[in-house]
């Protein structure tokens, strides 16, 4: 029989690891993929994004995915609501306000990332609502 | 977990903080 013990939980381990990951992007360490949204480009780890949405999953997660450096997306009204999504992937912080809530909207819903669309939904309505 | 008789909390930071980029 095993000796008896405790397990110790480090109940901030998943927001450290992830503020790492942050830090790691916006220094460019490790970043395996530049994202052109509307000719601009955003560096990515593709394992955050993959696990983030549904979308980058079926892009990366076969052999082909390996060799993906640069993947271009939707240009137009929506591409500004792109950023603030790789945001929250690296921080679990969604920036929404009235202006930018349907460029958000619509760029989660490109990328399958259906409970942001959700809360996307709610604070649009939220913000109709008198 | 075999062995185990208690969960304890930690509070503190788990890993080492990456220095900001300055």
């Amino acid at each position: 029989k095993g000796a008896l013990g405790y397990v110790r939980e480090f109940t901030r381990h998943s927001s450290d690891v992830l503020g790492n990951l942050n830090e790691l992007r916006l220094r460019g360490i490790l970043t395996d993929v530049t994202l052109l949204v509307g000719g601009q480009p955003l560096r990515a780890h593709k394992a955050v994004l993959i696990a983030c949405s549904g979308f980058f999953y079926s892009i990366f997660r076969g052999r082909a995915g390996v060799g993906v450096d640069v993947l271009s997306l939707p240009g137009g009204p929506e591409a500004r609501g792109f950023a603030p999504l790789l945001d929250f992937m690296y921080t679990s912080r969604l920036r929404l306000s009235p202006a930018t809530a349907p460029a958000v909207l619509a760029a989660a819903t490109y990328l399958q990332m259906e409970h942001v669309v959700q809360a996307c939904h709610r604070f649009i309505q939220t913000s109709y609502e008198p | 977990h075999e062995g185990v008789v208690a969960t304890v909390k930690e509070a503190g930071r788990s890993i080492h903080e990456i220095p900001r980029e300055e």
